[in-house]
């Protein structure tokens, strides 16, 4: 564990109860993209299932069951108790693509032919694009209530200090994941424009819009 | 083979 890592791993935590926070706070999920919700509980169960196989540590195992429940959780929420404040109109990205197109980089490119290492594969590539019917959803509406761009720059962030985390642990340790590397390079690419008018607009308080 | 021991990573 680096610093890198552990403020990443604090960040994503953080994302997850910004959007908790958001749901409540203003009684509705307008602006979230429940496709983008659905696509991390499928990341997070089909990455997790070495839940059963290797123990790494508390932390890790905890931080697992957590992201399983609250994504879960989230999706729960906006299908069922929250469902008449869901913008579907405006949450149109095609995930069926994403899943398909992360199946195949799965099965073409797997870290190896073991099947849990098959779904642990798929699972990276998805997630580095699981975000994509989120950023879409704001681009249709123009614009974002300042609380769920703060969700979306830290889910950004904590993916930008995983490459930092990356960078340390190859010189440090010798640690090499090609896959989670170019995945993860994909997905911080994607926030490239969001960051951009994150920081340009709200962190100077004003609405978050689209140009 | 086995999960990649290095998937230490969430």
């Amino acid at each position: 564990m680096n610093i890198f890592r552990l403020v990443a791993d604090l960040l994503h935590l953080a994302s997850i109860f910004i959007l908790l926070l958001k749901i409540q706070q203003t009684k509705s999920c307008a602006g979230v993209s429940l496709k983008t919700q659905a696509l991390y509980f499928v990341v997070f169960v089909t990455r997790y299932l070495d839940l059963f196989t290797h123990f790494y540590s508390v932390y890790n195992s905890l931080m697992k069951l957590f992201f399983i429940a609250s994504s879960a959780y989230i999706v729960y929420l906006m299908w069922k108790p929250y469902r008449p404040t869901y913008s579907a109109s405006t949450d149109t990205f095609r995930a069926e693509f994403l899943i398909v197109g992360a199946a195949l980089l799965g099965l073409a490119f797997p870290d190896s032919w073991h099947i849990l290492d098959i779904l642990w594969s798929f699972s990276i590539y998805l997630e580095a694009v699981a975000i994509l019917p989120q950023l879409f959803q704001m681009t249709r509406t123009g614009e974002a209530e300042t609380i769920t761009s703060h969700y979306v720059f830290a889910l950004g962030a904590y993916r930008a200090l995983y490459l930092m985390n990356w960078i340390y642990r190859y010189y440090t340790e010798g640690y090499m994941d090609v896959i989670a590397w170019v995945a993860g390079a994909v997905q911080t690419i994607l926030y490239a424009d969001f960051f951009y008018i994150y920081l340009t607009r709200v962190m100077r308080g004003r609405l978050f819009s689209l140009p | 083979s086995t999960v990649s021991p290095t998937h230490d990573e969430l």
